[in-house]
C-alpha cells in the first residue's frame, strides 16, 4: 500500500504545471524513500526528474516499491478540485488500478474523494551520470522565467555563456538579436541581481528556448533556480521544492557538426 | 545555429 499525505495541495498542483507541458503520461516510482519520476519530452530532447522524500511530508508510507502509471492531464484535472490549502492524501494499493485522492478544506468540514484510472507506462528509463559541472549559476527563478520569455520574441534559440564576469543569455532572430547579461555580485545589495557563480571554467552552450520556457513553469516551486552546465553535455536545471526534494530538468544542447 | 542531438546521445539506458 501506498499512501502520501501532503499538508497542502498546492505543491502538487504545481509540481503538475511544471511537468504536464513536457510529459503525458509518466510513472511515478513509489518506495520507502519516496516518490520518484523521470520522463521524457516526446523528442527526447529533454527529461524532467522529480524527487519527492517520502520523510518530509505531512505522513507518508510504502511499504512495497509501486510504479503508478499517471496521466499528467487528468491527474492535473483532478488537482484543480482542491483548494489550494486543501490538505491531500494520494492512495494506492499494490496491484491497484485506480489512485485515490481525497482532499480535505483547512476546516475539515469539506471531503471530496476522487479516483483515477492507472495506466500501464512502458517508459525508456536513462542513467543520468552524477556530474561535476564546469559553471553553476544561482540567480532569482522569476529573473531566470524572464529572460526565457524576453529572449523567446527574438529567436528559437539561446546561447548561455558564463564566464568570470557573469552569465550572459544571447537570442538572434530574423528580425534582430538580443542579449542579457547578468554580473555575478558577491556584495549582496538589496536590488542587485542577486546571482551567485560557481566557476571552474568558462562555458558557451547553445540551447533550444522552446524547452526552457517549459521548464520556467516549475518557477512557483521556488524563488530560486540553479543552472549547471559543462562543455558538450546537457544544461541541468534545478528548482528546490523546500525541504521536501526537487524538480530538474535536463536539455541536450545544440552542437555544430 | 547548431544541430539538435537527443538525451540519449549524452546519456545511457539506466
Amino acid at each position: 500500500m501506498f499512501e502520501a499525505t501532503f499538508n497542502q495541495a498546492s505543491i502538487l498542483k504545481q509540481v503538475l504545471e511544471a511537468t504536464k507541458d513536457l510529459v503525458n503520461d509518466a510513472n511515478w516510482d513509489c518506495s520507502a524513500e519516496g516518490i520518484a519520476l523521470q520522463a521524457m519530452d516526446s523528442s527526447h530532447v529533454s527529461l524532467v526528474s522529480l524527487s519527492l522524500r517520502g520523510d518530509e511530508l505531512a505522513s507518508y508510507r510504502c511499504e512495497n516499491q509501486i510504479s503508478l502509471g499517471i496521466n499528467m492531464n487528468t491527474m492535473t484535472k483532478i488537482l484543480k478540485c482542491a483548494e489550494n490549502n486543501d490538505r491531500t492524501i494520494i492512495r494506492a494499493d499494490d496491484d491497484a488500478d485506480v489512485m485515490v485522492f481525497v482532499f480535505e478544506s483547512e476546516g475539515r468540514d469539506k471531503t471530496s474523494k476522487y479516483e483515477m484510472k492507472l495506466m500501464d507506462i512502458d517508459s525508456e528509463h536513462l542513467g543520468i551520470p552524477e556530474q561535476e559541472y564546469s559553471a553553476t549559476v544561482q540567480m532569482s527563478s522569476k529573473e531566470f522565467s524572464r529572460i526565457v520569455r524576453d529572449l523567446s520574441t527574438i529567436g528559437e534559440n539561446v546561447e548561455i555563456t558564463v564566464d568570470k564576469e557573469g552569465i550572459t543569455f544571447g537570442a538572434k532572430g530574423e528580425s534582430g538579436s538580443g542579449t542579457v547579461s547578468l554580473k555575478s555580485n558577491p556584495s549582496v545589495d538589496e536590488g542587485s541581481s542577486n546571482i551567485t557563480i560557481d566557476l571552474t571554467d568558462s562555458v558557451k552552450l547553445n540551447f533550444a528556448l522552446r524547452y526552457l520556457t517549459f521548464f520556467t513553469k516549475a518557477a512557483p516551486l521556488s524563488d530560486n533556480v540553479s543552472l549547471s552546465l559543462s562543455a558538450d553535455v546537457p544544461l541541468m536545471v534545478e528548482y528546490a521544492i523546500g525541504d521536501v526534494g526537487f524538480i530538474r530538468y535536463y536539455l541536450a544542447p545544440k552542437i555544430d557538426d | 545555429s547548431g544541430k539538435q542531438h537527443q538525451l540519449s546521445a549524452f546519456f545511457g539506458a539506466a
